[in-house]
């Protein structure tokens, strides 16, 4: 059980550490198991530092630079151990463009192992989708899926269906 | 393993018999506010055999079940299926189809389904147990919470790397 | 004290009644002092329905319907007691277009006693600002004020001056 | 009474003196992720005499003196300093323009000064009294914390109403 935890904690830090720089464009990350602690019950620590900024806790990073971090970590984790599916629910609502565009990149390399299902409002985000749904009330307070194009999608149109019920 | 379908009735918001089907890539869901997108995350996490009513946003577990509009009465039951293509046996289960089915109704009954086969809630943990993705899974990041890997104790962040090991 | 607090609170309600209707366009909210206590001790409670739907707990409302109720409530404060400025910190990250339409309209019937600062993302608020500032690192770590017109405002050129460095 | 100045030097990420303009309506402040918008927020709630170092996103306050980058050193001091068109006597003081100002050294000594006359916290907090804004009013929301106002317990809502009666 040991060999097994140190090994996924050597492998998530090797693929946070490259993440990182990669939803930063350079910076440095890592993970850091606490000292003289069994290593069964260790506590982990993240230390991440934006590219050409001096290290700060984590608590005086921006919201889009704590949410790029978690993402980081969080692709990490999948490139250790894949999991078949993800769902995303408006992680892109702090970023900013380039960020977002960073963000969505990202997934490319995943998407051989892992179906992702992003609820979103950003239309970046949207562009990057195989298929999109939308989900509206054309009658109040009762949901209902209907077929959405990115050509065509017009946020106002469906907010119209919804609040004119 | 992928995931194909999922469908909804008197699950929350979703009166009506919804379903999404979902192919490899990215899915993108869109949609006003307050229409039902999250509810959609919520109904994961439930057929995922979370057993936790806040973890729904409710007080109850009684709230997943469409409780009615100005204009529409309640329901007596909630019910959720999802389906997964297994031709690669990825699940310990002989079907190249598996469909899991929660249901729930008003009398606090509740009725757990493998391929239209009654069976415990313990029977869908087993199948998903080693998979990476479960209800409380880090597959699955809920709005609003995308920070909770970075600011959770480092005790905590442990649960989730053990979950990956 | 007691009829202070009895006569903030009574217009505090008037107006949370009136301005939740304006921005979900319908629906009804109040404030409800808890019952048997003291007034000087007593807790306040929320109640919020959204048009068309039954009411359920604050916790069951979507991202951007409990946003929009918060936005009402602040507002509606404000309108009791007018604060000579306020300060809004991406508070329109979970809206939607049409929710963040309504909810710049309604602070142009604040502008004669307050001041807003609004740091924001996104570009129809962005259209409602009488003058907008950009802050950029040109150099890394350091925080620069560019001048920013909304006609000319690029954020993929801001984030390029910043990233560049 | 309005806001017509915030100049910040050493405060945070902004190592060079800046300062920013207000004039009534809606001022908004716009740039990519982690570039120093909410910082300018946070030396809102500094000059308005915050001495929580946790509420500044630090664990000490000389978390807000510049920390250097890779490039510079870190500063001696962080200085903020607001002024206020006092024509109408809004503020209890004899002065058409109110300039409050807080410096802080490494040293952990610290300055406030009214119109660079050095003062007491007591009196830059006895001066706020009564207007509905100081460091922990309803009037500035933070990033991330919008729906603190609907999550806080009814007694702690009650503290909100207080403050504007
Ligand atoms: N049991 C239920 N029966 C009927 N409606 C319900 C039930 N539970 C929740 N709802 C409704 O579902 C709505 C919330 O939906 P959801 O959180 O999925 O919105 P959303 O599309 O994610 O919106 P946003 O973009 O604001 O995040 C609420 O208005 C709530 O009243
Ligand atoms: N004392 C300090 N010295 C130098 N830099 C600091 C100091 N304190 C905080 N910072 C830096 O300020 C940056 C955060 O800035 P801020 O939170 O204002 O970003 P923001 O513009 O609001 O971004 P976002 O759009 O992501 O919310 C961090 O990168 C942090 O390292
Ligand atoms: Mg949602
Ligand atoms: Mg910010």
């Amino acid at each position: 059980c040991r060999e097994l935890f140190q090994e996924t904690f050597d492998s998530v830090q090797l693929n946070f550490k490259d993440l990182f720089r990669k939803c930063f464009g350079g910076g440095r990350a890592e993970l850091v198991l606490e000292e003289g602690v069994d290593i069964l019950e260790a506590g982990i620590d993240i230390v991440a530092r934006p590219p050409g900024k001096k290290l700060r806790t984590l608590a005086l990073m921006s919201g889009g630079e704590k949410t790029m971090t978690t993402i980081a970590l969080l692709l990490a984790i999948f490139k250790s151990k894949p999991s078949p599916f993800c769902i995303l629910d408006e992680v892109d609502a702090p970023l900013d463009d380039t960020n977002v565009r960073r963000f969505t990149v990202l997934l490319d390399d995943f998407l051989e192992n892992t179906q992702f299902i992003i609820i979103t409002h950003n239309k970046v985000t949207m562009g990057q989708a195989d298929t999109l749904y939308g989900i509206t009330m054309e009658e109040r307070g009762v949901s209902k899926r209907v077929a959405v194009s990115l050509e065509s999608y017009d946020p106002d149109e469906m907010e119209a269906l919804a609040t004119s019920t | 393993m992928h995931l194909k379908k999922l469908e909804l009735v008197g699950f929350k918001s979703f009166a009506d018999r919804t379903s999404l089907d979902f192919k490899p890539g990215i899915t993108g869901i869109v949609g006003p506010n307050g229409c039902g997108k999250s509810n959609v995350v919520d109904a994961f996490k439930w057929i995922l055999g979370s057993q936790s009513a806040k973890g729904l946003r409710g007080t109850e577990m009684m709230d997943v079940i469409f409780g009615g509009t100005q204009n529409r009465k309640p329901l007596g039951y909630a019910e959720v299926t999802v389906v997964f293509d297994n031709t690669d046996r990825y699940f310990d289960i002989d079907f190249s189809e598996v469909a899991i089915t929660r249901r729930l109704f008003r009398s606090g009954e509740s009725e757990y389904l493998i391929n239209k086969n009654r069976c415990r809630l313990k029977d869908i943990k087993n199948l998903f147990l080693d998979t990476g993705f479960g209800a409380t899974s880090y597959s699955i990041l809920e709005q609003g919470k995308i920070d909770v890997l970075l600011q959770a104790t480092n005790s905590d962040r442990r649960v989730v790397f053990e979950e990956a090991a």
